[in-house]
């Protein structure tokens, strides 16, 4: 039975497709079979993972708005274990296309769940904010990772999006559970971070992760190749890290 | 006759309000009267000019939903000559209450309007995205400043950034115009950021500020502090770069 986790934060540029497109590619490494969903028009994990726009045909808006059977929407990628359903720009209007729309919440969880069973994980990247498409992750998710950038606006936020998720849980999906807290983006050399950290893990001692993600140039020169870390330098720190933060996120996951 | 000038890119955590932030004080030192509009339900730019949630009442939203005259909206801060519009969490629900309302798109234009001759400049602050208060800050101003983050995703958001302003012109802003792009969190030891930068000014040569916000950690301390740069460490080098930005920003008006 495979486990849907969605990466959600709303807050602009704090790591969630970084996240989603290392986390998946490590998660296939240790041969778990794996289903990467972008539901953020930017489609920048669908490009992070070298896929091109001209071979797309079908987004997660198909599924959502035109009822296109899931299956037909999932591409493989160049990593064994590793699919995608990519993004197109029509994802741009769905939030104002789901708006009038009967059970507008629960469209994405609804073709999710007929896919569910044909992957060990499907992770889902999320746009930065928290209209409908995020509430549709939400919704089809079992449980949310929050990257949490380690500067001063990314923890201000935190506590709009730990609200929204508990509206989604009394609402629309009454087991929804956070996965846990990743801090990204970390200058440890710097008072912010340190600061940053040590506040969300006395709010949150059981859910902030122990790997910590720095800031690593690597990280950000990997998309342009359209590759994941751990195929674009497999010897930086920030291919290090999405590898430790994956071994914990596994061992986690049998309860360890 | 004052100029509306909106701070616009999708893409999230390039630095859109921490260059609302800084260009609106470095405004007001410089004597211009000017207003900033917090249109992003995170609230960001108005906890960066010091303004506490208790303290604030209305926000855009109520100008745009319920109708208060603008006036009634404008707090003042703790810098001469430097006024705000905050934010609040209502602004989180706008884009749905906005869809079935005749004249959604203009609903921010027809308020800021009603004020525009009480300021020098107007600067909106917005959220990371493409959705209805985005398409209201597009609708409302008369340029928009494009901070770009030297990075590979933020480059591949602005095609997307710059078909939605040409859409706007043509069906409800037909005077908007770019008021330039400015390179931010740049990193010049790196080849992604020169490549960056180097292809952008090769798309935009004369668009593209010769001012280069630098990654500066001081820059992501002030906010915590509520302070702009100029008031929380003149002597760091983004704060330098910030009053250098907005001289060439203001010969740019002068038609220099
Ligand atoms: N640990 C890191 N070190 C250095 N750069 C990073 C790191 N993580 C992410 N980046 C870079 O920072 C930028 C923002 O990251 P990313 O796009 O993954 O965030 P996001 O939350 O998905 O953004 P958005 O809100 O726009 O969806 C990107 O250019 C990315 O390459
Ligand atoms: N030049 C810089 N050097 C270092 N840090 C910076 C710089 N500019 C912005 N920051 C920090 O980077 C983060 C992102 O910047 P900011 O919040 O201004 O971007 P934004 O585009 O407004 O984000 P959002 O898309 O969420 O609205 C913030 O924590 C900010 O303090
Ligand atoms: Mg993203
Ligand atoms: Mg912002």
């Amino acid at each position: 039975m495979g486990k849907i986790i969605g990466i959600a934060n709303q807050k602009g540029g704090v790591g969630k497709t970084t996240t989603a497109v290392n986390l998946v590619s490590c998660l296939a490494r240790a041969k778990k079979k794996t289903l990467l969903v972008d539901t953020d028009p930017q489609s920048n994990a669908t490009s992070g993972l070298g896929i091109e726009k001209k071979n797309v045909r079908y987004s997660i808006y198909d599924a959502l708005i035109r009822r296109i059977i899931p299956t037909e929407l999932v591409m493989k990628t160049d990593y064994s274990d590793l699919f995608i359903i990519p993004s197109t720009s029509d994802l741009t209007g769905a939030e104002i296309e789901l708006t009038d729309m009967q059970d507008r919440e629960h469209k994405m969880k609804d073709a999710l769940e007929q896919i569910r069973n044909d992957y060990d994980y499907i992770i889902i990247d999320s746009p930065p904010s928290l209209g409908l498409l995020t509430v549709n992750v939400l919704v089809a998710c079992d449980t949310v990772l929050i990257p949490l950038q380690c500067e001063y606006y990314a923890l201000e936020g935190l506590t709009q999006l730990l609200n929204t998720i508990e509206r989604i849980r009394d609402n629309f999906n009454s087991s929804l559970a956070i996965e846990g807290i990743l801090p990204t983006m970390a200058d440890l050399r710097t008072n912010l971070s340190r600061q940053v950290i040590a506040e969300v893990t006395n709010y949150f001692p059981d859910k902030v992760y122990k790997t910590i993600i720095p800031r690593n140039v690597r990280l950000s020169e990997a998309p342009s190749f359209g590759k994941p870390i751990v195929y674009y330098d497999m010897r930086s720190i920030g291919a290090d890290r999405y590898l430790c933060f994956t071994e914990e996120f596994l061992k986690a996951q049998n309860g360890e």
